[in-house]
């Protein structure tokens, strides 16, 4: 996989996908989706289709594909490989959505929830596949959320296509298996070859695995927390555990639209004009120095 | 100039985290 | 750390001679209280310093952070406005006094640093009377003039209200419909936006009774 595009900007997403197969273009094909690293505070998350003709899901099962989670990283990355070389009847798609994204989304002032924006991902893959000319007949998925809502969600967007949400679907079907093997994959050579933005001072590359509950993970967050600047970018600043580290670890941080509502020591401009009783009133200055933030400096 | 209040003045390392553009 | 804007030709200033740029507190004329203002003693000077100050902001200034988000800006100021404080205070004596003499300030000592600004003396016949005493190898000496005074602000409010016109600042005090106006009915309201904001703004540079007078004027 080439990932020149996400070594060079790794702050919001990118897609990846293999040339489509010509008899995809002509023949009905079941599409899986999956998905890898949703539950890490470390590195991306990625979102997975494969695809093939329904004439040769039996080919697709001869590969032997299965859950990703129970493969090594080498079987995986074998499989993959067997994958590319049968691309002659399977196609795949990804995105990779930055840890970057995932927390600016989460933290956003219009907040873009992960279970979202896992759903506007698969959408938008399935559609590439449709804009590519893929004949999709089928699509699988493996649910994120209610799998009864997902799947009315899916099928509004998708009428003329059969979708199925199911939990587990990587273990039940062979495309979503497949679809899984390519987010894994995936995931993997981005986290591996990860471009820190930042100049880490004593950088240690040993951060566990990466889910919040290792505590090597929990304890490379801890030691490469700066106290102004938080994470690097590598940090999904959303997560749980990275919010805990930031409230002990970093300094505190104050925005505007977190104090709306609050009253200046020189009191709210109504009270310039309705009787608030005995105050003592500082003189309103000129509407151009108010409108700027402009005053008259008192001290040095 | 930051469009938030950092509730701290002290050594930041801005240029490990920063690149000035104009 | 506090961060300061200054015109470029300042920098002379403090290169050229010692103590050349001179931060001192002077008296506000409007309010009446301290404020603080700079002299450019290279090329004999007068600057106000205005601070832009908004809630919830901080600096990067280079490796550190400073929170507050203050700017201090320089910015040229016409000395008569804080020497006219003086020369009201003792206009009310009635009597002609010289300079020295009216600009006294137990609060505010540095106040006798305008005395220092050369173009000062050549402007103060725009808001007093002035004596010659031929005893005294022509001594001047000055009493508060109303009248000038406020001609001297009436050009004043001029040159300002040209300003916000160049420089295409917003005065006005309601939004108008074009529908609902004729367009000469539109224009006068907008000369009238132009007269009071200029009179707001040079209010801020002298006391409320001479602003109320300027205001009838």
């Amino acid at each position: 996989m080439d990932f020149s595009e996400l070594e060079n900007d790794n702050t919001g997403r990118c897609r990846l996908n293999s040339p489509v197969p010509l008899v995809c273009l002509k023949e009905a094909c079941v599409l899986g989706v999956d998905e890898a690293g949703r539950g890490p505070v470390l590195g991306p998350m990625v979102y997975a289709i494969c695809y093939c003709p329904l004439s040769h899901l039996a080919d697709l099962e001869a590969l032997k594909v299965a859950d990703s989670k129970t493969l090594s990283e080498s079987e995986r990355n074998r499989l993959f490989a067997k994958m590319e070389e049968d691309r002659d009847f399977v196609g795949w798609a990804l995105d990779v959505l930055s840890p970057n994204l995932i927390s600016t989304s989460m933290l956003g002032r219009v907040k873009y929830n992960l279970n979202s924006l896992s759903h506007d991902t698969a959408t938008a893959l399935i559609q590439y596949a449709l804009d590519q000319g893929v004949k999709v007949s089928q699509v699988f998925v493996d649910t994120v959320g209610m799998p009864e809502t997902y799947q009315k969600r899916l099928q509004q967007c998708f009428p003329g296509i059969k979708v199925t949400v199911k939990a587990k679907a990587d273990s039940l079907y062979s495309v979503v298996s497949a679809a899984s093997i390519c987010a894994k994959v995936a995931r993997d050579q981005a986290v591996r070859n990860w471009r820190f933005v930042e100049r880490l001072q004593d950088f240690d590359a040993d951060y566990g695995s990466g889910y919040p509950n290792d505590p090597k993970t929990k304890a490379w967050l801890k030691k490469h927390v700066e106290p102004v600047f938080g994470f690097p970018q590598f940090v999904r600043f959303s997560w749980r555990t990275a919010m805990a580290i930031l409230e002990k670890e970093a300094e505190d941080v104050v925005w505007e639209d977190l104090t709306v509502g609050d009253q200046e020591s020189a009191g709210r401009i109504t009270s310039y004009f309705l009787n608030e009783g005995p105050r003592t009133h500082l003189r309103v200055p000129h509407r151009y120095f108010v409108e700027r933030g402009l005053e008259s400096a008192t001290t040095l | 100039l930051l469009p938030c209040e950092v509730l701290a003045s002290r050594p930041a390392p801005v240029g490990r985290f920063f690149t000035p553009a104009i | 750390k506090n961060l300061y804007l200054f015109p470029e030709y300042l920098k002379d200033a403090s290169k050229k001679m010692k103590h050349g740029l001179m931060f001192v507190k002077l008296v506000n004329p409007c309010s009446g209280e301290g404020a603080i203002y700079l002299f450019d003693m290279y090329l004999q000077q007068l600057f106000e310093v205005k601070v832009f100050k908004e809630k919830y902001h901080s600096w990067f200034i280079n490796q550190s952070v400073q929170s507050g988000g203050a700017l201090h800006f320089a910015t040229p100021v016409d000395p008569l406005f804080l020497l006219l404080h003086y020369l009201m205070k003792a206009g009310k004596e009635g009597k002609f006094q010289p300079l020295d003499q009216v600009v006294v300030d137990d609060i505010f000592p540095n106040s006798i640093l305008l005395l220092k600004l050369p173009e000062l003396e050549k402007s103060l016949c725009h808001v007093t009377e002035e004596k010659v005493n031929p005893e005294i190898t022509n001594k001047k000496y000055y009493k508060y003039s109303k009248e000038k005074t406020l001609k001297w602000l009436e050009k004043k409010v001029n040159q300002t209200m040209a300003a916000l016109k160049t420089n295409n600042v917003n005065v006005s005090a309601r939004v108008l419909s074009t529908a609902f106006f004729s367009s000469d009915q539109v224009a006068s309201d907008k000369e009238e936006d132009y007269i009071r904001y200029a009179h707001g703004l040079i209010s801020e540079y002298i006391p409320k009774e001479l602003s109320d007078d300027l205001s009838k004027h």
